[in-house]
């Protein structure tokens, strides 16, 4: 399995960082450095979320769809919580 | 819908607001109607009145700015972020800013003041964001005509304040359908370039071979210059095109983009004027022919010579037994027509000439 120290192809950390950003701007993602295992699993529970409210299809991975739908022009509310 | 954490509402009915700078974008009196018809939008179905000040603290501050302007919760220059609200409450509960660095316009050229303000204030008002896509309160921005509430909005305000003793008389726009409701219907049905297109009230779904989730999108998200509603839909693979029918019009997509030159007259396909709209259309590969459903009947157009052949229309139950005696939407796959009437698709095999498969009608999304 590749190493999760390993540096992620740039193309990788754009999505990632935008992907980030929106959820921890809507989905109360905490912040936290990327690549380590309990992050990566906080990652992916605030993905699903996003995708269940969205009716996307759950896979908690950041697919084209999830992606797509993070970057259209929205209102700065946050989804869940206060 | 969804209310806030502790359904956080204004206590009095009466709320004032305030404009306390205007965007270049549009002359001040737009930006006055613009909020006033935000407001009168949640007022109209609540008992609630809203009284504009001049000076002085109102309950709903409005006000445009860019980047950080104040509150610790910067915007992040042109599109992104739109605008955001706080829930009711003293101090900056109920304020409103708008991103002064998004174009604002009173049409679609650009960021539509009007619906994003409605939807701001429904967030001033107590209201939080919906998962339903046709909602006023859903995050994303989708330009709109129309009365801009759906029943889900309706729901909630009201769940919050009550309804208006008062009551004008509204149409909302319907919830967004659940395509597991037993009973769906379909609008229409067409391919698009290897997926099917399932069309429903103001939406569709897009269904890829292989993805397992259906995606629900508004029509207007897609294709703004589209109708609310579609009766009929067929795609031409050899012309790369999708014909859209809506009542006596008919539009033609290449791929996401309307050709030039559309909408035209449905009778332009040798209709009769009699018809006031098509139910179903489906183009059948093998013999170059697009059928046509109108009420009891159907057409067939040749598409290679542009004409309808003779001897139509014929009735439908003749020439498909065991078919219903109307059609809401039909596709063709290798050699099957799947005919969708109400809640139940027909799998009708051309080979065979007859229906060898009674399906329910959203088994195709998964159901």
């Amino acid at each position: 399995a590749p190493s999760s120290a390993l540096p992620l192809p740039s193309e990788d950390t754009d999505r990632r960082n935008i992907a980030e950003e929106y959820l921890r701007r809507f989905y109360r993602l905490p912040a936290g450095l990327q690549g380590k295992q309990g992050d990566s699993d906080g990652f992916k529970t605030k993905i699903k979320e996003m995708q269940r409210f969205f009716k996307l299809k759950v896979t908690g991975n950041l697919d084209d769809n999830t992606l797509e739908l993070m970057k259209q022009a929205r209102c700065g509310v946050p989804d869940i919580g206060e | 819908y969804n209310h806030f954490p502790r359904h956080l509402k204004w206590q009095n009915n009466n709320i004032t607001f305030r404009i306390l700078n205007y965007t270049p974008d549009l002359k001040k009196s737009d930006v006055d109607r613009a909020i006033r018809n935000a407001l009168n939008v949640w007022a109209d179905v609540t008992p609630l009145t809203f009284k504009k000040l001049y000076a002085g603290n109102a309950d709903i501050m409005i006000s445009f700015g860019s980047k950080e302007h104040g509150d610790y919760n910067p915007f992040d220059g042109p599109d992104g972020l739109l605008a955001h609200a706080y829930p009711p409450g003293q101090g900056i509960g109920g304020d409103t800013h708008f991103d002064e660095d998004e174009h604002w316009s009173k049409d679609s050229s650009a960021y539509n003041l009007f619906v994003v303000a409605a939807h701001e204030l429904g967030h001033a008002l107590g209201m939080s964001h919906s998962s339903d896509a046709g909602a006023l309160m859903y995050p994303v921005y989708s330009y709109t005509t129309g009365y801009p509430l759906a029943e889900d909005d309706i729901e909630g305000i009201q769940a919050l304040y009550g309804p208006n003793p008062n009551p004008r008389k509204v149409k909302p726009k319907p919830d967004a359908p659940n395509k597991c409701d037993p009973m769906l219907s379909f609008d229409a049905a067409t391919e698009l370039r290897g997926e099917t297109i399932i069309f429903k009230d103001r939406f569709y779904w897009r269904v890829h071979p292989q993805m397992v989730e259906p995606e629900q999108t508004l029509i207007k998200s897609t294709w703004p210059s589209l109708p609310n509603k579609v009766d009929a839909a067929y795609e031409n693979p050899e012309k790369d095109l999708v014909i859209i029918f809506s009542g006596i019009r008919m539009w033609a997509l290449n791929g996401y983009n309307l050709v030039d030159g559309y909408p035209k007259y449905i009778h332009k396909l040798g209709l009769p004027k009699t018809v006031r709209k098509v139910d179903a259309a489906v183009y059948i590969k093998d013999t170059g022919k697009t059928l046509l459903f109108t009420d009891e009947d159907y057409w067939s157009y040749d598409e290679a010579t542009g004409t309808m052949d003779s001897g139509y229309p014929r009735v439908i139950e003749d020439d498909f037994p065991g078919m219903d005696d109307e059609v809401d939407a039909a596709v063709y796959h290798y050699g099957y027509l799947y005919f969708f009437h109400e809640h139940t698709q027909y799998e009708y095999s051309y080979t065979a000439r007859k229906v060898i498969r009674i399906m329910r009608t959203n088994s195709i999304l998964n159901c």
